[in-house]
């Protein structure tokens, strides 16, 4: 199953 | 102060539910040349990204910045007071604790005035750079409602595929298996209903259908919706408004 991924990972937060 | 004139409340109600059940603390920091609100999902899975230009008003007006923080829930309740062909104007001050919501029916003498409270919420705002997507594919949005809507009873996952000239969308799940291909055409007629794609790189991804269920939503306020793709990136998905945009943007799955 894949898995689910979270924005955190490609974007900085300002 | 800002007073921004919808011509017909229909429109700002259609932005609203186009994200409001994916988000439901929004702040809407309103400028000079317009509305802009950005808000992650609970999972921080999905972005949402809305912009409306002053061109998108019948008149807008804001001397100074003012950020008005909204419940989306709490907002709707009030915008379906309003008929849809009312003309909406919202209004605040300058250091606003609610933003009052004007609907003024355009046939006969009728004003209904709602006043919002506004909350302080602490969000974050996300940096999102500019890039080069893999493929870019405009097709028309209530065809892709239906693709997502229709796969998503067979998973929870939907893969969109792109090679050079076919678009191919797939659910895989416990009750069977499904999937949609499409061609990239040109209806001179009604070009609305044409697909264009844009692909430099074939790209193969997996998306929840639960988002793209949410994301789905947002077709009622354009007749196509754009989709970028990259392997390295979330994927974005757009509509477009006369002037602005209601944008998604999704983190993908992984296989571990």
């Amino acid at each position: 199953t894949p898995i689910q991924n979270d924005l955190n990972e490609y974007y900085t937060i300002i | 102060m800002l007073e921004a004139k919808f011509e017909e409340a229909s429109l700002f109600k259609r932005i609203i539910d186009g994200f409001k059940d994916c988000v439901q603390l929004v702040n809407f920091q309103c400028k000079e040349d317009g509305i802009i609100a950005q808000a992650v999902d609970d999972s921080r899975v999905l972005l949402v990204s809305l912009e409306i230009g002053i061109e998108a008003f019948q008149n807008y007006r804001c001397d100074h910045p003012v950020t008005l923080g909204i419940d989306l829930t709490s907002l709707s309740k009030i915008l379906r007071c309003g008929n849809n062909t009312d003309n909406l104007t919202l209004i605040a001050d300058d250091t606003p604790d609610s933003v009052l919501l004007l609907f003024e029916d355009t046939k006969k003498d009728r004003i209904a005035e709602y006043s919002l409270k506004l909350m302080d919420i602490d969000a974050e705002f996300l940096k999102i750079e500019d890039l080069a997507y893999d493929c870019t594919l405009k097709m028309p949005s209530p065809e892709f409602s239906k693709i997502v809507r229709d796969l998503s009873q067979l998973s929870d996952s939907i893969n969109i595929m792109i090679t050079k000239e076919t678009i191919k969308f797939v659910a895989d799940g416990d009750i069977g298996s499904g999937s949609v291909i499409l061609k990239p055409f040109v209806n001179m007629d009604k070009p609305q209903e044409s697909i264009n794609l844009n692909m430099d790189q074939p790209v193969d991804l997996t998306f929840g259908s639960k988002y793209l269920l949410d994301i789905v939503k947002g077709s009622a306020l354009s007749d196509n919706v754009g989709v970028r793709l990259s392997s390295e990136a979330p994927a974005l998905f757009q509509f477009d408004l006369k002037s602005g945009y209601l944008q998604f943007f999704l983190a993908p799955k992984f296989n571990d």
